[in-house]
């Protein structure tokens, strides 16, 4: 078990790069962000902006909470209300050079995090399974 | 780093036990299981019967794309829609016995697995989570 090679693994030979990451744009309608989220099938991802910097991430969870009414979830509200209303803006980040450990610290809290770099531009996200696939190959040596 | 004990963790000791897991009934109609979803913020729970055996398991996704019509989301069937009818039943489960490398296998195509006993009962959920906090401790010993 090569265990000092297997922790020099960089967030970037684990991510999944920015053009194969499914997201919306700050200025989207809600309407718009879920379609795109029951269509991909994901339940959360990555808000941009116009110039493709990380903005937050945006959810099932949260849009339907943000509609959901007394009585019954308010559909029209949908294409009234825009991503930046909702979406969440306190997700950590991580930089392409971040070593395995650090990954494997983010991912503990959150199925995904968004790689960034010094300027804040969006270069793809760091998930889970990424993670516990290198585990599994790691701990089967 | 003492690996021999490590693996030899049981899915008992890292589930979330049944009487902690949010989960809906196999006959609900989807209205209550979608309230259910959006209330306790997660994105799929288990689905049980009335006597607490695992039937399947159900999220957003899944309740979103039933009543995704080609103009709108289609809100008044959700009263109609049963959760038998939309669940998924192909998940796979996990004996509370089962020691850890089992439980890391499962967990990496999906956020949780369904712990269950021989007569098909519910005991727990085994999630990412739990898996990951343990692997970082492991890794930092
Ligand atoms: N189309 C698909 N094909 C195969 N398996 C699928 C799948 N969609 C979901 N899964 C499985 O379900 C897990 C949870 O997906 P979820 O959408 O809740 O949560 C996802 C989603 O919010 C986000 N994500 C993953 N891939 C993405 C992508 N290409 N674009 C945007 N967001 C993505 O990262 C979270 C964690 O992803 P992770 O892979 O660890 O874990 C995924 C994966 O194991
Ligand atoms: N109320 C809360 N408090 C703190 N953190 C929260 C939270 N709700 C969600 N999270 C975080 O978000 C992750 C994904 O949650 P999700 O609901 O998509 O996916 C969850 C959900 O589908 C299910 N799950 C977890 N706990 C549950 C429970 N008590 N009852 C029913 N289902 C549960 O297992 C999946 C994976 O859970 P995991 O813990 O690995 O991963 C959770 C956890 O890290």
């Amino acid at each position: 078990v090569e265990s000092k090679e297997f922790t020099e693994i960089l967030a970037e030979e684990l991510m999944i790069s920015s053009e194969k990451v499914a997201h919306v744009q700050v200025g989207n309608p809600l309407e718009h962000a879920l379609l795109v989220l029951v269509k991909s099938g994901y339940s959360a991802v990555p808000v941009l902006d116009s110039t493709y910097k990380f903005k937050g991430t945006i959810g099932k969870t949260v849009i339907l909470n943000s509609i959901l009414g007394l009585e019954r979830f308010e559909m029209e509200q949908l294409s009234e209300k825009k991503v930046s209303e909702v979406m969440n803006t306190d997700i950590p980040c991580i930089n392409k050079n971040d070593d395995f450990l650090t990954c494997l610290k983010a991912v503990i809290n959150y199925p995904f995090v968004c790689v960034v770099d010094e300027d804040g531009y969006f270069d793809g996200i760091l998930t889970r399974r990424a993670i516990l696939k290198q585990l599994n190959k790691y701990l089967h040596v």
